[in-house]
C-alpha cells in the first residue's frame, strides 16, 4: 500500500454509498460524511485513509452511547432470597430469537450458571420442540406448556415459577415472532411482561433484530420498546452479506444499546457487541 | 409520499416557464431520496433514475399541466412496468410431478410457504406432496409435518433432519415417490442459507440438479433492506431462479426489496405470503407493490 490516497469529489461519494449500501439510511449517510467533510476541512485532512479512520471513530462513538452491559444479577424478593434473573426475548418473525436463546444458554452455562428457558411460543408449528433442542443443547432445563395453544403468559409464568423453585441463576422466556403492526399481538406482549412481573422483575428484555433488515427495523425497535420495555438488542446474522446499519437509526429514535451479536447458526455463533468492530466492518 | 416531496420540489420551480435539467435533477435527487428511504438497493436506485430523468427531461413533463403529478406518474409506470412486466402463472410440467424448489435466507418464510402453496394447489384440483429436505435446523422435518397437517397435504419425511440425512438425496427420492404415488406437484423445502456460503449454495445447486425443477421460487422476506441486491444475485448465480415471492407484507415496511429482487435476476414475483395464517397467500400485484414502495 504505501502511500497516502487523495481526496476528491469522488471519494466522498463513494463513502456516502458504503453507508448507504450498509443500511445506515440516506440521510444518517448524508449526515455522517457532511460532518466529516467539515471536520476534514477544519484539520486539513489530505489522506482518504485518515478520513476512513475518522468516520470509523464516529460511528463507533455513537454506537458506543448506551451502556452495552448485560444485567444479569439475580434480584432479592421481600424476605432477601434470591430470584433468578429473568430474560424475555421479543421480536418479529424469523429473526432468530429461539436460536439466540440457545446460543445464550450454552454461553450462561458455560460461566457456571443455572438456565431455565420457557417456551411461550405457544403458536407457531414445532416451536417448542425446536427451542427444546436448543435447551438441551445449550445446557438448559425447559418448561414446555402444559396444554397445546396454552395462553403464553401462563406459559411464561410458570417457566419463572419453576426457575425460583430450582434455583436457577437465569430463566430466558421464547416468544412467538410478531411484527409490530399487529395491535393485538403487542398487546400479549406486554401482558406476558406484567405476568411474569408478579413473580420476579424483568431483568432484560432482548429484543432480535435481523441484519438484512432495512429502515423498518427503527419501526421495530420503536414499537418494542414502547410495548415490552426492550432493554438491550441482538443484531443476528451478520455473517451474511448485510451490515445491519438501521441499528445506528435505531439507538437514536429508541436509545436501545446493542448488546449482543448473532454470527452464525453454531451455538457458539454469539459475541458481545463490539463498537469498533462493527465500524469497522460497515466503513472498510 | 413521493407525490407529496414532488409537489413541495416543483412549487419552489412554478413560475419558472421551462424547467431546466437542473431543475430535473433536483427532481431526480427527490426520487432516489424516496426510493432509498423505501430501501429499494442503490444500485437499482442508479439504473431506474437514470431511466426517470430520461423521460422527465422530455415534452410530457414540460408540457404538462401539473408537471410532479406527471413525474409521480412516470415513475409509478416504470415502476409497475418492472414489477409486474414479466408476471406469469405458475409453470406447471408436460409429464408430472411438477417439481417446485424453494430458497432463500434463513427465516425468510419458505417452510410456512410449502404449506400455504400446497393447500393453494390442492385447492386448485393438484395432489401436492411436500418435501422435508431442511435437514439441518433443529426440528424444520418435525414444523414441515405439522405445516402439512395443518394444510391438509401430504409429507415425504424420510429423514430425521438435525443434522441426520443428504437433502440431495432426498428431494429426488420425493420426486420418484410423486411418480409411483401419482402426486402431480412436489414442493421441496431446503434450510435457510447465506448467499456468501458458498458451500451451501453449492449443495442448493446439487439438489436443482437433481430434481430438475420447473420453478426455483427465490423466498424473500418483504423488510429486507440494501442486501436483497447482493443476495438475489448470488442465489440467481448459485442456485438459478425462476420466481419470486415476497413474505411477511403483512408488515408496514415499504418493501424496495421487490423492485432491488427483480431489477437484479430479471424473475418475476409470482406470490405475496401476508400472514402466518395458511391462506395467507396471494398472487403478486405489482401495482399495489408501486403505490406502496412509493407511499
Ligand atoms: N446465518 C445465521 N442464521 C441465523 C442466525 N441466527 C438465527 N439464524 C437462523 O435464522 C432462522 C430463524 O431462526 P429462529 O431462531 O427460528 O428465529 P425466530 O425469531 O425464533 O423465529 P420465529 O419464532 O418463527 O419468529 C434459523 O434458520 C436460524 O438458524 C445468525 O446469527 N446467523
Ligand atoms: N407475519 C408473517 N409471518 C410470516 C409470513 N411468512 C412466514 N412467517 C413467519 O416467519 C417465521 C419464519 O417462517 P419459516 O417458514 O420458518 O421460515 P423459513 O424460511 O423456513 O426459515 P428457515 O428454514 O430457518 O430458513 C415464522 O414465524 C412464520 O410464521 C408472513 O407472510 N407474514
Ligand atoms: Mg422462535
Ligand atoms: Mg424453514
Amino acid at each position: 500500500f504505501g502511500g497516502s490516497r487523495p481526496i476528491d469529489e469522488q471519494t466522498w461519494e463513494q463513502l456516502e454509498d458504503a453507508l448507504i449500501l450498509g443500511d445506515l439510511g440516506a440521510e444518517a449517510s448524508e449526515r455522517l460524511v457532511a460532518g466529516l467533510r467539515a471536520q476534514a476541512e477544519r484539520l486539513q485532512v489530505r489522506d482518504e485513509r485518515d478520513l476512513r479512520s475518522m468516520l470509523r471513530d464516529a460511528l463507533a462513538e455513537e454506537l458506543s452511547e448506551n451502556d452495552p452491559t448485560l444485567h444479569l444479577r439475580r434480584p432479592a424478593d421481600a424476605e432477601g432470597r434470591a430470584l433468578p434473573a429473568v430474560v424475555l426475548v421479543v421480536g418479529v418473525n424469523g429473526v432468530g430469537k429461539t436460536t439466540t436463546i440457545g446460543k445464550f444458554a450454552r454461553f450462561l452455562s458455560r460461566l457456571g450458571k443455572r438456565v431455565m428457558v420457557g417456551a411461550a411460543d405457544t403458536f407457531r408449528a414445532a416451536a417448542v420442540e425446536q427451542l427444546a433442542t436448543w435447551a438441551e443443547r445449550g445446557g438448559a432445563e425447559v418448561v414446555r406448556p402444559e396444554r397445546a395453544g396454552q395462553d403464553p403468559a401462563s406459559v411464561a409464568y410458570q417457566a419463572v415459577a419453576h426457575g425460583i423453585e430450582e434455583n436457577a441463576d437465569v430463566v430466558l422466556i421464547d416468544t412467538a415472532g410478531r411484527l409490530q403492526t399487529k395491535a393485538g399481538l403487542m398487546d400479549e406482549l406486554s401482558k406476558i411482561r406484567r405476568v411474569v412481573e408478579k413473580l420476579a422483575p424483568v431483568a432484560e428484555v432482548l429484543l432480535v433484530l435481523d441484519a438484512t433488515t432495512g429502515r423498518n427495523g427503527i419501526a421495530q425497535a420503536e414499537a418494542f420498546l414502547n410495548h415490552a420495555g426492550a432493554t438491550g438488542i441482538v443484531l443476528t446474522k451478520l455473517d451474511g452479506s448485510a451490515k445491519g446499519g438501521f441499528v445506528l437509526s435505531a439507538r437514536e429514535e429508541a436509545g436501545i444499546p446493542i448488546k449482543l451479536i448473532g454470527v452464525g447458526e453454531g451455538i457458539d455463533d454469539l459475541h458481545a457487541f463490539n463498537a469498533e468492530a462493527f465500524a469497522r466492518d460497515l466503513v472498510g | 409520499s413521493l407525490s407529496e416531496r414532488l409537489t413541495a420540489t416543483f412549487a419552489h420551480l412554478r413560475g419558472k416557464g421551462r424547467l431546466t435539467a437542473a431543475d430535473i435533477d433536483s427532481t431526480v435527487r427527490e426520487i432516489r431520496r424516496a426510493l432509498l428511504d423505501a430501501d429499494v438497493a442503490l444500485e437499482v436506485v442508479k439504473a431506474f433514475t437514470a431511466a426517470i430523468r430520461t423521460r422527465a427531461l422530455g415534452k410530457e413533463v414540460s408540457e404538462a399541466l401539473n408537471p410532479a403529478q406527471q413525474v409521480v406518474k412516470i415513475v409509478d409506470e416504470e415502476l409497475v412496468s418492472v414489477l409486474g412486466g414479466s408476471t406469469r402463472r405458475l409453470h406447471l410440467a408436460k409429464v408430472p410431478p411438477t417439481v417446485i424448489l424453494l430458497a432463500g435466507l434463513q427465516g425468510a418464510g419458505k417452510t410456512t410457504l410449502a404449506g400455504k402453496l400446497g393447500r393453494a394447489l390442492a385447492a386448485e384440483g393438484h395432489t401436492p406432496l411436500l418435501a422435508a429436505c431442511d435437514l439441518q435446523r433443529p426440528d424444520a422435518v418435525t414444523q414441515l409435518r405439522v405445516i402439512g397437517e395443518q394444510a391438509g397435504v401430504p409429507v415425504f419425511a424420510p429423514e430425521p433432519g438435525n443434522g441426520v440425512g443428504d437433502p440431495v438425496r432426498v428431494a429426488r427420492d420425493a420426486v420418484v415417490e410423486a411418480g409411483a404415488k401419482q402426486y402431480d406437484v412436489v414442493i421441496v423445502d431446503t434450510a435457510g442459507r447465506l448467499g456468501v456460503d458458498a458451500e451451501l449454495m453449492d449443495q442448493a445447486k446439487r439438489i436443482r440438479e437433481a430434481v430438475q425443477p420447473d420453478e426455483v421460487l427465490f423466498v424473500i422476506d418483504a423488510m429486507t433492506g440494501q442486501d436483497a441486491a447482493a443476495t438475489a444475485r448470488a442465489f440467481r448465480d448459485g442456485v438459478g431462479l425462476t420466481g419470486v415471492v415476497l413474505s411477511k407484507l403483512d408488515g408496514d415496511t415499504r418493501g424496495g426489496a421487490a423492485l432491488s429482487v427483480v431489477s437484479v435476476t430479471g424473475a418475476p414475483i409470482l406470490y405475496a405470503s401476508t400472514g402466518e395464517g395458511l391462506d395467507d397467500f396471494e398472487v403478486f400485484h405489482p401495482d399495489r407493490m408501486s403505490r406502496r414502495i412509493l407511499d
